[in-house]
């Protein structure tokens, strides 16, 4: 998935460093100082559905039944995150406890057209 | 209004970067909350001593297999009155494990001082709701220690439900083995400061329907 710049009108992953510090959250997040707030944004022309982070022979399915049908069907194809993965965290809770949990897709890795 | 006049995804006019920022660091505090099952940040009244931290950073490091499913939690504990002999200590921790979760694995870390003469004799009861005498939930646990350090004593996680309030109380009663160091017990476990003990536990959300093959 292409990171996104300011050309790129077309779906991308647009990266967004988060510093707890920045929160004011780094007195009961211990680790880590701060996590990659990615998310997914830009057009997805019929020509793109079912695109990158997704396997291409799904890609072709979707192209093969779009020149089948209407080509330029009004459904449109949305730009969503394909693969995300997990951010452990440790962390002090109400009672002064330190627990160390693992928040699940927490961090988008890739995007794609649906 | 940004450098372009419409968002590429939605078309609405794009965020100023100042404006995108803010945006972005309030959605990330809401998914923090939201993946820590959290309405709010917590307020830390009492932190741990850092010195305290850094020892159980180290051994939620030990032996730590890649994350499970679920959390690991160090609990410091607070005690009731540190002057009296450590081997009868009454060691009170704060323990906020949602309903959702099952506590699957629990340890009691002790530092022992080298003044250690022989073997430690240790025993481990969970104190009665409302004062009742000690040993009134049953004996959880006795250990011998024959070296001084850290010891990670194992405690039946069965044993450990908090009461209601969120509070577990351990009595601790200990003697040397070796009856004519008796005088020495009240020297023998390090309860203050970055050496105070803590539970090690280890806790799992609750398989769905769980309770129910138990009602069956």
């Amino acid at each position: 998935t292409p990171t996104c710049d300011p050309e790129t009108p077309l779906c991308c992953r647009r990266d967004h460093y988060v510093d707890f510090q920045e929160l004011g959250w780094q007195d009961w997040i211990l680790q880590p100082e701060g996590y990659q707030l990615n998310y997914c944004s830009g057009q997805c022309p019929p020509h793109l559905a079912g695109s990158p982070g997704i396997a291409a022979s799904f890609h072709s399915a979707v192209f093969s039944l779009l020149k089948a049908n209407h080509p330029w069907t009004l459904s449109t194809s949305c730009c969503v995150p394909t693969a995300r993965r997990p951010l452990s965290l440790l962390y002090l809770d109400r009672d002064g406890n330190v627990v160390k949990t693992d928040v699940p897709d927490m961090v988008v890795e890739a995007c794609g057209c649906s | 209004q940004g450098t372009r006049s419409a968002c590429p995804s939605c078309g609405d006019p794009t965020l100023a970067p100042q404006a995108e920022r803010a945006l972005v660091l309030e959605l990330a505090k809401q998914k923090i909350l939201e993946g820590l099952h959290l309405t709010s940040r917590p307020r830390i009244t009492q932190p741990p001593p850092q010195a305290a931290l850094t020892r159980a950073l180290r051994n939620l490091q030990l032996g730590s297999e890649a994350p499970v499913k679920g959390e690991e939690v160090i609990s410091f504990a607070t005690i009731a009155d540190a002057s009296t002999s450590a081997c009868g200590s009454m060691l009170t921790f704060h323990l906020s494990t949602p309903r959702s979760h099952h506590l699957h694995h629990a340890r009691l870390w002790l530092h022992v001082l080298p003044s250690l003469p022989g073997t430690l004799y240790l025993r481990i009861f969970r104190w009665g709701p409302r004062g009742r005498r000690p040993g009134s939930q049953g004996l959880l646990a006795e250990h011998q220690m024959t070296a001084p350090g850290w010891h990670a004593l194992p405690l039946p996680s069965s044993g450990l439900r908090s009461e209601e309030s969120g509070v577990l109380r351990l009595q601790l009663d200990c003697s040397p083995l070796d009856s004519n160091h008796t005088a020495q017990a009240q020297q023998l476990l390090d309860t203050a400061g970055d050496r105070r003990p803590f539970l090690e536990l280890k806790v799992r959300p609750k398989e769905p329907g769980a309770g129910r093959a138990r009602r069956r």
